[in-house]
């Protein structure tokens, strides 16, 4: 059998913060 | 509609399919919403996977990953993430809902890794779980973000069962006398105190077993990693130890010898449960140990110097300004008890003066044990799960 590969990409994810902050200013945006 | 066509499961690959605009559907119907009555229609409990909600993410990332879409990766996992913490804003002192979200976030974790292709996490996979991996995305870094939500969901766990345990444990542990007639006579002159949160009473042995057996049985129901429930039981141990040790140094109507024969009585019930729900191993009974010494020192003799000597070595949990405060409080309630002198105390604090311990009396109640989460792959097989219709999830195909 073929040797699997690792998943190549890294995806980058925000920090828990970061994401906690997101949601903020989207909250903000809203009316 | 598309027409149901019968499938083997051989020819599932363990995939599920959704259309991007189908993302907030999807996350509505499988994280916010009331799982107590999603999973117990009409009272009766349906036998569901533990873990569903966590494989049905997991199978649907393994989709956009197989698609090779970042962007559907990426946006599934910023939603499921944002709707457990909304969940548990919204029912965050609900123990079933935190237990539930807590046991999918590590399952979800754990498939995380299981299947990213990492060597060190295949080695109990089987050759159709290998064929599972991702392929195209490392999602090492969700990954950690996910064990970071877990910790904080654990320590919502903990302050919830806190919640529900703190106004049991003074009068479960120190204020309820199981065993009758061993103090049948009060100390004189002390009066029984009035600002406990329950009526002595109220609370018994009983009622503190039913709640443990009942945290118990929701974590279990909800397939949280055993590792992980003992470490629920251990900080559950270490709260009522601590909450009844301060409460014993506090109050002088608690130290007495049939209050140490009661205190000894309760202990060992809570370590029967232990030993029925085979957690001896889980190091909860440890967390009492300072309650246990406690006990102990109001059971043994306080007069000679030997009696002096064995309480130093035997008192290795408690600090000397612990020691030195139940010794002080001691209260006889019969004539066969004397009050502890002063010189024995003395006694006690030069023995004791050289050990390096914390000036501190009362334990800190509200401290949290460093949280872990040991991987803990699963051998169920993905291409094998099925979707209850009473998920609502009819929109999302099997692959």
């Amino acid at each position: 059998p073929a040797q699997r590969q690792r998943p190549r990409v890294l995806l980058k994810a925000p920090t828990l913060a970061e994401l906690e902050e997101m949601n903020l200013s989207e909250a903000r945006r809203e009316p | 509609r598309p027409v149901n066509i019968p499938r083997k499961e051989k020819d599932f690959q363990g995939m599920l399919e959704y259309k991007k605009e189908e993302e907030p559907k999807l996350v509505k119907n499988l994280i916010l919403v009331e799982y107590v009555f999603k999973l117990k229609p009409r009272g009766v409990a349906v036998n569901l996977i533990p873990g569903l909600p966590a494989y049905i993410l997991f199978m649907c990332v393994r989709h956009a990953d197989y698609l090779n879409d970042d962007q559907k990766v990426r946006s599934l996992l910023t939603s499921t993430i944002n709707g457990i913490k909304k969940v548990l804003k919204k029912r965050g002192d609900d123990f079933e809902t935190v237990s539930f979200w807590l046991s999918n976030t590590c399952r979800f974790l754990h498939c995380l890794k299981q299947y990213s292709g990492e060597e060190g996490f295949m080695k109990h996979n089987t050759p159709r779980q290998n064929d599972h991996c991702l392929t195209n995305f490392d999602l090492a870094e969700y990954r950690q973000v996910l064990s970071d939500l877990s910790i904080q969901i654990y320590q919502q766990l903990v302050r919830v069962l806190e919640n529900i345990l703190q106004p049991m444990i003074v009068s479960v542990m120190l204020e309820h006398e199981t065993i009758q007639g061993v103090s049948g006579v009060k100390p004189p002159g002390l009066r029984k105190r009035t600002s406990s949160i329950a009526d002595e009473g109220t609370y018994t042995l009983d009622s503190i077993i039913r709640q443990l057996n009942t945290f118990h049985s929701v974590m279990c129901q909800h397939g949280m990693d055993p590792e992980l429930i003992k470490q629920v039981v251990k900080q559950m141990f270490y709260i009522i130890g601590a909450v009844t040790l301060n409460n014993l140094l506090l109050r002088k109507d608690m130290c007495s010898w049939s209050k140490g024969m009661q205190i000894r009585y309760n202990v060992s019930q809570l370590e029967e449960w232990l030993r029925d729900k085979n957690l001896m191993n889980s190091g909860a009974k440890e967390t009492l140990e300072p309650l246990i010494q406690a006990a102990q020192l109001l059971q043994v003799k306080k007069k000679t110097d030997e009696d002096a000597e064995a309480i130093c070595s035997m008192c290795n949990a408690l600090t000397t300004a612990q020691i030195v405060k139940v010794l002080n409080l001691y209260t006889p309630v019969n004539e066969f008890e004397e009050r502890v002198t002063v010189s024995f105390i003395r006694t006690i604090q030069m023995r004791l003066r050289d050990r390096k311990d914390s000036p501190q009396l009362l334990m800190d109640a509200k401290h949290i044990f460093p949280v872990t989460f040991p991987f803990n792959p699963s051998s169920l097989a993905l291409e094998t799960i099925q979707i209850p219709a009473s998920l609502g999830l009819g929109f999302i195909s099997r692959v």
